[in-house]
């Protein structure tokens, strides 16, 4: 199993919508593909049409065993409306678990352990991540091999890649762990000579750490959130899905898979 | 003084560009404003050129006092570019808070405490909040008299609405203290129908609470943000400054400010 957790601390970039639109790519390539909200706002889990606010087990019982016993993968996860893809929901209450697990060893590796339960299960494991450094993005970052950061084409955004960046080299210091990542240009408006402007800065900062094209800015997608059904399923030819489908061709490369 | 909070467990609403505006149109008035940076991401930091990896004191000085004694906002408050409106940075130690806070009496009600040491110095005090439910959007929370919800005029955070709607109601009720809140439709889009709809649906499910009006996309906001400059003296004539004029009055109508 491959696992690529999606994350950035600045909010409203595309990783819920990076997710779901590798997710359903995938699918279609016939690979098994399990997703994970680890964001306690939910917005995958209600991109599905499930609500986090009313939604047992969800991915909260395997941090916070139920008495009856701790939880798999498989009695957690969910079915969606894209086959070959299972969905490990969020709820609310995920929100508690920073003052819950306090101090508690191994905090930061419950996700991994159980995603190592179910390694033969899936191909690919996709993490979607709160825009918050806290004990939910540390799991992601623990448990992933390949870490995709959405970043918009506009000039504050990049500044806040560079404390993304710093962030991430604190946590993989203390978890002795190298985390290969990619930046990922989205929201690209080719109109605009801020989007055109800022991806020269990303390209000229981040080389090749930088994915070579871009996301462009599609109000489909947002149709197609609203549907809730996988970008590439609700309408396969339109400019984001074919770019998601090259960027998908981009990180395959960089995990060995063929 | 009036305290108003900016938040929503939505990502990328426009929270810390809403501060910004309103904050730039009360100065343009003659008004005392305190813009305070919540979020350990620090956006509103570094919209004013300064950086959250790098700065020193910081609002975490007030949570955390260093060793030589406590801090007031009047050692911590930094001038910004425009005149009239002073800033409470974020440092990145921010993202510490919740883990280093925990069980600790009163940790809700730090910003408050400092807030009402500092009641004559400013006129308003507008706080920008992180995406995520934690002791620093409760601080926020706790200390306003006003809350604005900005919500993306788009099906998906109409759903995340609801959620932080609940949200809202736990935390009020374990404050016992009714925080009144206005939604604030933006990022609209007049040509697409999926902005047109979902505005419908928000007017139709909130009613009085939702403001009348919306902040239209508009991306001169983003080159107000590059140039950290408020988009009231960037360029006074846009759509949105225009909008975001409308809203104030609004919200100063709410307030019983004349
Ligand atoms: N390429 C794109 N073109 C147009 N809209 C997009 C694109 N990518 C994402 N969006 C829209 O932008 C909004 C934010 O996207 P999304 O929710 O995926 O971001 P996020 O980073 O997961 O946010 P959060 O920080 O709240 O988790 C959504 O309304 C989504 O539909
Ligand atoms: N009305 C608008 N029209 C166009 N762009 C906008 C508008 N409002 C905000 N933006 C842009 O959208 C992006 C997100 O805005 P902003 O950073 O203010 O959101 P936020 O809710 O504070 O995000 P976070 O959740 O990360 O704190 C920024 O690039 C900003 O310039
Ligand atoms: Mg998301
Ligand atoms: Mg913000």
């Amino acid at each position: 199993m491959h696992v690529w957790a999606v994350a950035n601390q600045k909010g409203g970039v595309g990783k819920t919508t990076t997710v779901v639109a590798l997710a359903g790519l995938l699918a279609d390539q016939g690979k098994r593909v399990l997703i994970v909200d680890l964001d306690p706002h939910g917005s995958l889990t209600a991109y599905f049409k499930m609500d986090p606010d009313d939604i047992e087990p969800s991915l909260y019982d395997l941090f916070v065993p139920p008495d009856s016993g701790a939880l798999s993968i498989g009695k957690v996860g969910r079915a969606t409306s894209s086959e070959g893809v299972t969905l490990l929901p969020a709820s609310t209450a995920l929100a508690t678990l920073e003052r819950k697990m306090i101090g508690q060893e191994g905090m930061g590796l419950v996700l991994s352990r159980a995603l190592a339960d179910a390694w033969d299960a899936y191909d690919f494991a996709l993490l979607d991540t709160p825009p918050v450094l806290g004990v939910l993005m540390i799991n992601a970052l623990a448990a992933a091999e390949q870490l995709v950061i959405p970043v918009q084409t506009e000039f504050l955004a990049i500044k806040g890649l560079e404390r993304m960046m710093h962030t991430l080299k604190m946590v993989m210091k203390s978890r002795h762990k190298i985390l290969p990542y990619v930046v990922m240009p989205t929201l690209f408006d080719r109109r605009t000579s801020a989007s055109i402007g800022s991806l020269r800065v990303l390209r000229d900062e981040y080389g090749d750490a930088c994915w070579t094209d871009v996301i462009p800015v599609d109000t489909r997608l947002r149709d197609a959130s609203r549907a809730g059904i996988v970008p590439s399923q609700f309408q396969p030819g339109t400019r984001s899905v074919r770019a998601y489908q090259h960027f998908l061709s981009y990180l395959l490369h960089l995990s060995n898979v063929d």
